[in-house]
């Protein structure tokens, strides 16, 4: 994916986890997402802990965003 | 090293994540 592609994705999805547009996503935000993701609360809450990364318990779309492009990154790899 | 596989855990998980919202938008299964 080019760039520009990848920044369309990553807001699209940061959208769908931010339903309601805060500008960022809390742990509830992320489980309530079982709804519309093959993925149970406790695995969602994983991925939550996974990219929030300064630990502080809100998801900016930057650490959303990096956590995005390490996966990208990684697909490439392997 | 616990910490290792921990890692590789959640690597699954974020990739299970993200792959399910690149599903969720080109429709496909």
């Amino acid at each position: 994916l080019a760039s520009a592609a990848v920044l369309e994705k990553t807001q699209e999805f940061f959208q769908i986890c931010d339903s309601e547009s805060k500008g960022y996503i809390t742990r509830t935000d992320m489980r309530k997402l079982y709804r519309e993701l093959p993925l149970s609360s406790e695995e969602l809450e994983n991925v939550f802990d996974s990219l929030d990364s300064d630990r502080n318990g809100y998801l900016t779309q930057t650490e959303f965003s990096s956590g995005f492009s390490n996966f990208l990154h990684g697909r490439r790899m392997s | 090293d616990p910490n290792m596989k921990g890692a590789a855990a959640n690597e699954g998980v974020l990739a299970n994540f993200f792959n399910s919202l690149l599903s969720k938008k080109t429709g496909s299964p």
